[in-house]
């Protein structure tokens, strides 16, 4: 899927 | 969640505590470039608009909360603090910093995971974090003396990212996770330090003061 990755970084 | 992530974001507040530290203690922003201090605010403004959008996260939230305070408050007291602000190096804070928003504004909106408006300016500050240093390294090369305080600041802002890469690594080969984003722009920031890096640790090596060329 080319959902984003989450931004589950700072 | 890994070591190195986990020591990356305590090496980055570390960084901002020492700057404040600096700044609280001696009263002074000798050294320290406020275009640089102007395009973190912006950084973080930019990165962390999801804080309203995305579920809360017990460890994210509170680290985009202080980064975004402490960055505003830095600026604050560059700006506005009577003493402080007196001892800010104007004329030697030359870098043309404007001219890293329009081009890191240019790539976002052709280079990004989504074309979204979070994640467009998510890519935006994910670039001008990678140049957002070079006014303070500017900065540095003219300082005569730079103050231990100053010197640490900008060495623990070099080695989170450096860290960041080695968490990178690790979550492609444990997770299985790629990101081009940020690895790119994360190789080109901690590159940018590579000379700052081999000069504060050949001063740390002689017990002699950081002088940069």
């Amino acid at each position: 899927s080319n959902q984003p990755l989450p931004h589950d970084e700072l | 969640m890994n070591a190195f992530r986990l020591l990356a974001d305590l090496t980055h507040l570390l960084s901002i505590i020492i700057l404040l530290v600096k700044i609280r203690t001696t009263k002074s922003c000798a050294g320290i470039s406020l275009k640089t201090q102007d395009l973190y605010v912006l950084v973080f403004i930019s990165r962390y608009l999801d804080l309203f959008t995305r579920p809360l996260s017990l460890y994210n939230t509170p680290f985009k909360l202080v980064f975004l305070a402490t960055s505003i408050t830095i600026v604050y007291y560059m700006r506005y603090h009577k003493v402080v602000k007196q001892t800010y190096n104007k004329d030697s804070d030359t870098f043309k910093h404007y001219f890293l928003i329009l081009p890191c504004a240019v790539l976002a909106f052709f280079i990004n995971p989504k074309f979204t408006f979070i994640e467009v300016l998510w890519s935006f500050s994910i670039y001008l974090e990678a140049v957002a240093i070079l006014p303070q390294l500017v900065l540095l090369q003219s300082s005569s003396n730079i103050d231990n305080l100053t010197g640490n600041y900008v060495f623990m802002l070099g080695a989170y990212r450096a860290l960041y890469l080695l968490n990178w690594i690790y979550r492609f080969f444990a997770e299985d996770v790629v990101r081009w984003i940020p690895w790119i722009a994360g190789l080109v920031q901690t590159a940018l330090y590579a000379d700052f890096f081999y000069y504060y640790i050949k001063s740390w090596r002689n017990n002699e003061r950081l002088k940069l060329p």
